[in-house]
């Protein structure tokens, strides 16, 4: 039975966002996509 | 990466921070036991180490390489980082793990296509030789769940990495769950020889039938076989695609009377957490009376031939397919899972069949949605299933939807459905996480890659139109009608479009004989909703209420211990953090300062003390003796 298009909510609004796309849309500019390092350039 | 120091020890002391959101809570604790099962990595609540991991609601999904010895360790899990891979995904980069793809012979097997990145980010295609990263002699993965996917930073819409060889190229990024090579590197990096929560795994293809036994006191046996004339005619492990192999149990009722038993007994098992999860198939061949119980024999003191429990009866099994089953045990001592066969009313002309037998410390999945012909399903055009009527612990009726109508992603979608209960049920639904699994039927549990998202019902949510979005069905919902005609009311769907690509879908073993597994978890999450200081098992309602008065400073968490609500203070490897809500701090250095300083005072005291002494005892000394002389000297004028 097809669902009526608005009697869902989809939480990823049709896109399969990887962890660098949501860093990346959120403007993070991290080693790697998702590497948090310390200030001198070292992994913190 | 290269380093001992950079290790953690094999239980992580952890804190889930209040900033995260409710399902996020939930995902974690469930990646938690997706390390359980597969390594020897185990995850408890941090209760004062030196080193600790804090996970929290910050921008984005990231963490460090390795243990930093920080005290407080970072791992963020922001908006739409709740997905239970990418919580895999940086827990393994705080467990030590770098990308696949920067791997010292990436060259090898991927190329980086430099002019498709979006400039200012080819930084992120590293590469690190091998003395910054050891692959730890296991090949290139390109189904590690640390590799990009194809479209990592990519500027327009061709593909950033590809693979030389091309069956990969939509192989690579996969978020599902950790590979075979994945976890073969980290069970070496951490010397893992077991895991925490797994316990056996048969497919009876080897002849021992995993070390299972044929009981003495019953009247039949089960039999080693690779297939039987009135079904099954191939086994579930391999489904009859190789040659000479594929074997099950089979009890055959076809030659026996109205009564017999046979009972096969699993190899003595070690429970270690006190609840265990069995999974098997079943294949009915015989009558639809025969039917097969599940029980469990305890070795207790004093009990040499074990206690034997009823755990489960399997009636009217459905005839003429391979049929999933779980069974939630609950054990703590030495045990044998035994499987008995019994023969029921009504002729016969095969009989029961079990394969694929996993046993882990695991829970099962409350309900299992079994699609039969889901090729047919799937290659129909604009096509979509929806699930029986389920109700969870708490008694809120649910159902599944699944969207098939897209031509390269599958969707699936939680609905509450109006139910018996909902007059007695609380309303917006509070705090329930549903969780959805594609069941990846590779008969060993270890090597499962299970497909799952979770939601979860947050009561305070609405939709565009201002009602609450979990509100009772029959007030927001729409009214349908199930397939025997009883009408009843469905709530607004919750879920995602992209839940899996088609493609994938179609790898692994997820469609297997045609049937597909949605594996279906709704369960109270509350006792998450605001401490920090998780603790697993439950926390009870006195925890909250005692730790809701009182307010820890300096990033102290508060916990419940005799009753009375304390707060562990954090420490790093030369500070602290001490008094009754950790106000003061404390270091090694302090500590220095302060035994040097006592030391000083009491020299100076102990120093002024005898100078004075000695001052005072040379002037008494001093009087006396002139008194002395002046006395002689009037002696004398006397006696002249």
């Amino acid at each position: 039975l097809p669902a009526p298009e608005k009697f869902v909510k989809d939480i990823d609004g049709g896109i399969d966002q990887d962890i660098f796309d949501i860093n990346q849309g959120l403007g993070l500019d991290l080693f790697e996509g998702d590497i948090k390092l310390e200030a001198n350039g070292k992994n913190s | 990466i290269i380093g001992d120091h950079k290790r953690w020890p094999h239980t992580i002391p952890y804190v889930l921070e209040d900033s995260l959101e409710m399902n996020a809570k939930g995902v974690i604790l469930n990646a938690f036991e997706r390390y359980r099962l597969k390594t020897c990595i185990d995850f408890k609540p941090w209760s004062g180490e030196a080193n600790y991991i804090s996970v929290f609601k910050g921008s984005g999904c990231w963490s460090s390489v390795g243990n930093i010895h920080a005290g407080k360790q970072e791992l963020s899990i922001g908006t739409n980082c709740d997905r239970i891979a990418t919580v895999q995904h940086e827990f393994l980069h705080a467990l030590g793990f770098w990308h696949e793809q920067s791997r010292a012979d990436r060259d090898d097997y991927v190329i980086i296509v430099w002019d498709r990145i979006q400039p200012g980010k080819e930084h992120n295609f590293n590469i690190y030789n091998d003395s910054v990263s050891d692959s730890l002699n296991v090949p290139y993965d390109y189904t590690s769940v640390m590799h990009y996917s194809k479209t990592a930073f990519q500027n327009g819409t061709e593909s950033t990495i590809v693979t030389r060889i091309s069956e990969f190229e939509d192989v690579i990024g996969q978020r599902m769950d950790f590979s075979d090579y994945d976890l073969l590197k980290l069970n070496q990096l951490y010397n893992c020889t077991s895991s925490l929560s797994f316990m056996d795994s048969c497919d009876f293809e080897l002849e021992n039938i995993c070390g299972m036994i044929q009981s003495s006191g019953d009247s039949a046996d089960w039999q080693r076989v690779s297939q039987v004339l009135s079904g099954p005619e191939s086994d579930h492990s391999k489904m009859g695609q190789c040659k000479d192999s594929g074997f099950f149990m089979h009890f055959n009722t076809s030659i026996l009377n109205e009564g017999a038993t046979a009972m096969l007994e699993s190899r003595l098992l070690y429970p270690k957490r006190g609840f265990q999860c069995l999974e098997f198939y079943l294949y009915n061949s015989g009558s639809g009376n025969d039917q097969l119980n599940i029980y469990t024999r305890e070795y207790t003191t004093g009990q040499q031939g074990g206690v034997l429990t009823l755990q489960r009866q399997i009636k009217e099994v459905p005839i003429g397919s391979w049929q999933l089953h779980y069974v939630t045990l609950q054990v703590t001592k030495k045990f044998r899972v035994v499987f008995e066969g019994l023969r029921g009313p009504g002729t016969s002309s095969g009989g029961l069949s079990i394969d694929d037998i996993n046993l882990s410390e695991t829970r099962c999945p409350h309900h299992i949605w079994h699609i039969q012909n889901f090729t047919q399903i799937l290659g129909g055009q604009d096509t979509s299933v929806y699930s029986p009527p389920f109700y969870s612990s708490k008694g809120y009726a649910f159902q599944i939807y699944m969207d098939l109508r897209s031509s390269t992603n599958v969707g699936i979608y939680f609905h509450l459905i109006s139910g018996a209960n909902d007059d007695q049920l609380q309303w917006p639904c509070p705090w329930q996480q549903a969780t959805m699994t594609l069941l990846d039927q590779n008969p060993d549990i270890r090597q499962r890659m299970f497909n799952q998202r979770s939601i979860t019902t947050d009561p305070t949510m609405t939709s565009d139109n201002g009602s609450y979005f979990w509100d009772r069905p029959s007030k927001v919902g729409v009214t349908d009608v199930f397939p025997n005609g009883t009408q009843f009311s469905r709530g607004i769907g919750y879920g995602t479009t992209v839940f899996i690509t088609r493609e994938r879908l179609k790898s692994r073993e997820f469609i297997k004989g045609d049937d597909i597994y949605i594996l279906l978890t709704v369960e109270d999450i509350s006792h998450l909703n605001s401490t920090s200081a998780v603790p697993d098992p439950v926390p009870t309602l006195a925890v909250h209420n005692a730790c809701s008065e009182v307010v820890c400073q300096n990033g102290g968490i508060c916990v419940v211990q005799d009753g009375r609500a304390e707060c562990k203070c954090p420490a790093g490897e030369d500070w602290w953090y001490m008094g009754k809500r950790c106000e003061k701090r404390g270091s090694t250095r302090d500590t220095v300062i302060i035994a040097v300083s006592s030391t000083v005072t009491v020299f100076a005291v102990m120093l002024i003390i005898t100078l004075v002494s000695v001052y005072c005892t040379r002037r008494k000394y001093r009087k006396k003796a002139r008194a002395n002389t002046a006395a002689m000297t009037l002696e004398n004028q006397h006696a002249f």
